[in-house]
């Protein structure tokens, strides 16, 4: 399935939502996804910030997996 | 690029950080 900026954008509305008390937390993501942006990181390094970034956010590692290209996903564990 | 979605997802954040 193809995701749209409208999906993209509704992603970062849950993750700016999910840390309201905590912006320092949506604030590392904007960083992670620049440095991606300007290839100072690529898709595995994404990866690694991203699933320490939302650990326990099961939700929100499942929302990130629909963006990463197919044979890349971050586990959750159950 | 090998990531697309990715990408456009990053472009999204880079704007909406500039908004912000």
């Amino acid at each position: 399935q193809k995701l749209k900026v409208e999906d993209a954008l509704s992603y970062l509305d849950q993750v700016k939502i999910r840390f309201a008390n905590d912006p320092g937390i949506y604030n590392k993501f904007l960083d992670i996804m620049k440095e991606f942006k300007s290839q100072s990181i690529d898709t595995p390094g994404v990866i690694n910030r991203v699933s320490q970034l939302f650990h326990g956010h099961p939700d929100l590692v499942l929302g990130f997996n629909a963006f990463l290209p197919p044979g890349y996903r971050i586990e959750v564990p159950k | 690029l090998p990531a697309p979605q990715l990408v456009m997802l990053a472009n999204v954040a880079a704007v909406t950080a500039a908004e912000s």
